[in-house]
Order: structure tokens, then sequence, then C-alpha cells
């Protein structure tokens, strides 16, 4: 409750009219920035608590020594720049997509990652087509943002339920062909 | 043949020898349609009166209205697969663009990434986007009411009191919080945005959207500070997305365009959110 008691307080904050618009002073510009980085981190607990409870349930006990399997449910927050720890340093992982919509949806996702080599399953165990692209040149050339993302992997995740969510398993395949690799058309003149 | 398309059987985009965009077929018709980037020099006042004010935070106010073209070339990279069709575009050393098609999708994505917005010439600098197409709009445009209703706007013009535009450029602004549009008897183009920016049409047929500005001096309104932000030493830098719709207009009988415009923005403004997890302990099969 303190958690999402600080992420009521902080949207609050945010309705006031400097910060819709802008016009705040630039040192309340970056307290506004931590007040939401804090609130939103703080909100994760909760969400990882949930996703847990919803995802392992009754399975829990079938599994060896349940405290292992309590997951980690990380928000990358630089998704914005191609950017997430969790993609770029593990050679396995997993993505749930909660949708907020009211109605099922289809959505082409965009995960950051340091190879061109990986292989997405849905909650069926089946085979997911992917198309990797790299990511764009200037973004890369920026010094301060620092990843190791080299490449986007795309893949579509479809019928995501109204209000709910589809997890998928992502695991680099170190035995893909280079074919894989994304190569861009030549240049015409 | 030195034309580059990119696309699917929805929505073909093409770029010229140039590099920039300059056609898109979609709904049937195929419709001239550029895209570049423009930036504004911002103006420099006393600010003691009101007519006089520096561009700033809470206004905006381009000097003489002068404009300054981002490029008259753009390098182009194609990446075409069997999900996404991408040109990557660089348009100067701060302002590049990746312009998008998904397989099954019936409009086009704009990343553009702009900035840091140099100020070595001591000049503020306020960067737009802008879409030429040959839609006759004869002056009417729609701009969004904080996502809901679409509101008629018309250039040079006020719906309640005779006018007289003095500031041709943001006198005819209007806030854009997710969409901006016009149209003609048979065609129309709609742009969705990812923020609220500031839009406008100052030519028949041209909407444009303000993308990142930097500036030099204060305004005088009560900031007191001049925007001009930066992070390690320099500008900020700013990637967003815009959404370009293109296809028959509401005016002819066809599929609602605007409907299907609605439901991209519903998926563009709450798209779905993403957790990730560590699985190095589990294989595919555990996990399954």
């Amino acid at each position: 409750e303190a958690h999402l008691g600080f992420m009521r307080e902080t949207m609050g904050i945010m309705q006031h009219h400097d910060a819709v618009t802008g016009t705040e002073k630039q040192k309340v510009a970056l307290d506004y920035a931590k007040r939401l980085s804090v609130a939103i981190r703080a909100c994760g607990a909760n969400m990882r608590n949930i996703l847990n409870t919803l995802s392992l349930g009754s399975k829990q006990n079938e599994l060896d020594g349940s405290k292992n399997n309590v997951l980690e449910f990380k928000t990358c927050t630089l998704l914005n720049i191609s950017s997430c720890s969790v993609s770029e340093t593990n050679e396995r992982f997993a993505l749930t997509l909660y949708n907020p919509l009211a109605h099922s949806t289809n959505e082409y996702v965009r995960i950051p990652v340091p190879d061109y080599k990986y292989i997405v399953l849905d909650h069926a165990g089946k085979r997911v087509p992917t198309q990797v692209v790299p990511v764009p040149k200037a973004l890369i050339q920026i010094k301060h943002r620092k990843s190791s993302a080299a490449f986007e992997l795309v893949f579509q995740a479809t019928q995501l339920p109204p209000v709910g969510y589809k997890t998928y398993y992502i695991e680099k395949n170190s035995n893909a062909t280079r074919s894989l690799a994304p190569t861009a058309m030549p240049k015409k003149s | 043949s030195s034309y580059t398309s990119i696309g699917n059987k929805q929505i073909k985009l093409t770029f010229d020898t140039n590099g920039f965009l300059s056609q898109v077929t979609a709904d049937e018709m195929t419709r001239m349609i550029s895209q570049e980037f423009l930036y504004y020099e911002a103006a420099v006042g006393d600010n003691r009166e009101f007519l006089n004010r520096s561009s700033g935070a809470y206004i905006f106010r381009p000097y003489k209205n002068k404009y300054h073209f981002a490029a008259d070339q753009v390098d182009i990279v194609v990446y075409k697969g069997d999900l996404v069709q991408e040109v990557h575009q660089q348009f100067n050393e701060w302002i590049s663009q990746v312009v998008r098609v998904y397989s099954d999708s019936n409009h086009a994505e704009f990343e553009w990434l702009v900035g840091p917005i140099p100020i070595d010439d001591k000049m503020g600098k306020e960067v737009i986007t802008r879409f030429n197409s040959d839609i006759e709009s004869n002056g009417i445009f729609y701009t969004d009411s904080n996502g809901r209703e679409m509101l008629k706007r018309q250039r040079d013009h006020r719906d309640s009191w005779y006018v007289r535009i003095h500031e041709a450029v943001s006198g005819n602004y209007y806030p854009v919080t997710a969409k901006i549009a016009l149209e003609d008897k048979l065609a129309r183009m709609a742009i969705l945005t990812d923020r609220a920016q500031g839009g406008s049409s100052l030519k028949d047929g041209a909407l444009e959207l303000m993308v990142h500005r930097r500036l030099l001096h204060d305004d005088a309104f009560g900031v007191d500070e001049s925007l001009n932000e930066t992070e390690y030493g320099a500008g900020l830098i700013a990637r967003g997305k815009h959404h370009l719709f293109v296809g028959q207009s509401h005016l002819r009988p066809s599929i609602s365009l605007q409907a299907l415009e609605r439901v991209a923005q519903l998926e563009t403004l709450l798209p779905s959110w993403r957790f990730f997890s560590n699985m190095s302990a589990f294989s595919s099969t555990q996990w399954l």
C-alpha cells in the first residue's frame, strides 16, 4: 500500500500545470523524473508479487523448491532508447506482456539484443516468427547510451487478452545460420 | 527503378533519389506525400513588452517566421524482412529517422531521433517534422481535444471573433495531444503522436509537428530560465514516433479510416506493459 500511495502522490504532483506543460524550472523537472522513477520501481515490487501469484499459483508446489521459482519481473524503463539490461545480458529470458486495453490486441514487440540469433516461443511452446533489425546507427553513436544492444528482435504478440497477460520465452540460438543477420538492401543510384 | 519502396498489401511508401518520402499508396489510391525536417529560428526579444518577447518555455515565436531545412539530401539504408520493412534515414549530424511498415499494418511508423540541437551559432532552434501532400485542404485541419473529439481548425481564423493574425506561424499553432489530420473530398491524411506536441497546417495539404526545441532566452512569463536542457554537458536528445495514415476521406462512403485511426490511437498510447524475467535457471521445457 505504501508503494501504491507513493505512486498516487506522484501522479497527483504530475497534474500541476507546470508539470503538464513543461514550464517548470529545470531542477523541478529533474525532481519530477526522480519521483516517477522511484514510484515505478516501488510499484515494480507489487507487480512482481501479483504476477508470481498469477503465473505460478497452484503450480508453485509442484516445482522443486518453491522459493527458487519466484521470478523477477523487471520493467525496462530504457526501452525507449532500445536498451534493457535483462535482454542484453541474459541468453534466456521471458517477456510478459500485460494488455491494459479492454479489447484483445496484436502487437509488434521490439526487444533490444546484442546478437541476431534468437528464438521466441509462445506459451504453448510453439516457435514464433521473428526478424532482427539493427538499432539505428545514430542511436548507437550516442556516447551516453550505455547499451550493448546492436539489434532489435521483432516478433508479433498475437491475441493479447483484454486486461490480461501473455508470456513469451526468448532464447539465444547459437546454431542459427548467418542468414538471420539483417542485411541492407543494395543502394540505388 | 531508382526509387526505393517499402510496404505491404495495404500501404506502400516510396522514397525518391534524394532519400525523402515522395509518395504513399494506400486505400486504393496513390498520393504525392513528402516528409522533411525543418527548424525555426527562435525570436529574441527584450521581454519588456508583449509583442517583443523571446521564444521560451511558455511561447513559441519564430524570428520573422524564418525556417531552415535540415537537409536537402538524406542518406538511407533499407532493411526488408517478413515482419517489418524499414528505411533508416540520416538527415544531418543531429537528425535521423526510421520509417517502417509492419507486415499487416495499415499505416506507417516514423521514429525520429533529434538532438543534441547545436547552439554554437547562438541561435535557439525549434525543430519540426512536416508532411506535405497534394490534398486540397483549403485551410482546414483538425486537432484532437485531449485524445477525445476532433476539433475543426481554420488557418488565420477564429470561430467566435474577427481576427487579424500578426504571427503567421505561431498564430496558427494548436496543441496536439494525440492526432492532427486534414482531408479533401477524396483523400485524408492523419498523424498520430506519442506525446503532446504543437502542430499546424500552414499550407494546404501540409501538416507539421514540433518535435524538439532548444532556446537560449527566457520569455519572461515566469519560469525565469531559458529552455536549454542539457545532459552530460550536451543538449538533450529526443526520440519519438509518429504514425501516418493515408486513405480515402470520410466524405466517401467506404471503410472509415477514422475508425482505424481510433483503434491505432488506443493501441499506440496504451501499449502493453512489458516485464522481463531472467530465465537462466530454466530451460524452455521447465518454463513451459
